[in-house]
């Protein structure tokens, strides 16, 4: 199975049509291999997406050159996978 | 469930069929499991079908889970939602009396292959698995396949893209058979697909700023729907058309629905705001499986009392 160690949810605010249209320059080049949760809107609203460990370093950078503001809201997505995933596999045993 | 089966977990499509198979067993005059057709890779789709009055041809609800194999929350709500039918189908007033007037046809999992890879391969994978003759890349987005305003507004054309409509309408045998099975019906009012995550309940349009002939009563309702839900936890929820709630989104099964004469389309993006976003942990399942619920009802309770 894949494994996302290292990746990270970013949620990026938007206010505005110039900051949808920086943040789409980001989103749709291929090089930081990104996974858009929530897609960005007209309407303001905040933008989810998965951000590869490997691109962590120059998505944050883009960010701040853009001024877009972001925060973590999934620090270690890996660890809530495992957690899932055991939780899973418990529940199967004690059905079986 | 009699079965063991702890609707506060999530399960493996295998475990998934074999209880609503079970249900189908424990309550043979009302519920019936149907085969209504295959994925890509040749898993069946199965429904549930609900019904108190079998060989007619009643007014009908279409309950869609599931579509985006990723959003599990989907397909644990819908199982649950299934359970709670049988099981309050002749105690509670409401399902009694919209079960007396309507049948109700349940597609838990929409997307099974898309469900299995999920499972075995990639937790976050969206599309289906079906094969493009010119990419590498695989699958098509099942809820921008459909044949409403097809390549429009929030899709794309490009294989390796979330939401690639495919290369034709319906091209998508998942949503194929979907599709043949309602316009075969051809007397389904209420069309609800669930969705996660962002706690919306959203109707027509999504491929237009358009506002929808209906789109007064169905903003009604839809408020209505998500007071009753919010009444049970204080879950807050977003209510609007699909375009100006989130995005422009062409091909929907919600759009396609109500531009085939089905009036009350919907659109549920359940739990949560993006905490966990699609990693839902299944100790919610039955919080938001339960307030759905009461979303559900009320916009079922509507189209039994307004039937055209």
């Amino acid at each position: 199975r894949e494994k996302f160690f290292g990746d990270q949810v970013f949620r990026i605010n938007v206010r505005g049509g110039d900051e949808i249209s920086k943040l789409s320059q980001l989103l749709n080049s291929d090089n930081f291999k990104l996974d858009v949760w929530k897609s960005p809107s007209t309407f303001s609203h905040p933008v989810d997406v998965l951000v590869p460990s490997v691109s962590l370093q120059p998505v944050k950078s883009f960010l701040k050159s853009q001024a877009l503001q972001y925060s973590v809201t999934i620090e270690d997505l890996q660890a809530l996978l495992d957690k899932e995933d055991e939780e899973m596999q418990h529940n199967e045993g004690q059905e079986r | 469930s009699n079965n063991n089966f702890n609707y506060g977990a999530y399960h493996s499509l295998e475990a998934i069929y074999h209880e609503m198979d079970n249900i189908a067993g424990e309550f043979p005059d009302l519920a019936r499991r149907l085969k209504i057709g295959h994925s890509f890779e040749n898993r069946s789709l199965y429904v549930l079908k609900f019904s108190t009055a079998e060989g007619k041809r009643r007014p009908a609800v279409w309950l869609n889970a599931g579509i985006h194999s990723r959003e599990w929350i989907s397909q644990a709500t819908a199982i649950w939602t299934a359970r709670k039918i049988v099981s309050d189908y002749g105690k509670d007033p409401a399902i009694t009396s919209i079960l007396e007037k309507m049948d109700i046809f349940l597609l838990p999992v929409a997307n099974p292959d898309g469900y299995v890879y999920t499972q075995t391969k990639n937790r976050l994978w969206r599309k289906t698995r079906s094969l493009n003759s010119r990419s590498p890349c695989i699958g098509a987005d099942p809820n921008r396949n459909w044949n409403s305003s097809f390549a429009g507004a929030g899709t794309s054309n490009n294989p390796c893209s979330e939401v690639y409509h495919g290369p034709h309408a319906n091209s998508e045998v998942e949503v194929k058979s979907v599709v043949d099975f309602i316009q075969q019906h051809g007397n389904f009012k209420c069309f609800i697909d669930l969705h996660s995550y962002s706690q919306l309940l959203m109707y027509p349009y999504g491929y237009t700023v358009n506002k929808a002939p209906d789109a007064e009563e169905l903003d009604e309702v839809a408020r209505c729907a998500a007071k009753a839900l919010a009444s049970l936890s204080g879950t807050k929820y977003q209510v609007g058309p699909i375009c100006t709630t989130v995005y422009p989104a062409s091909g929907s099964s919600t759009d396609w629905a109500y531009d085939n004469g089905i009036k009350y389309a919907f659109t549920f993006e359940l739990r949560d705001t993006g905490h966990y976003g699609f990693l839902l942990p299944a100790n919610q399942i039955i919080p938001t499986a339960e307030e759905t619920w009461l979303g559900l009802k009320t916009i079922m309770e509507h189209v039994r009392d307004h039937l055209y």
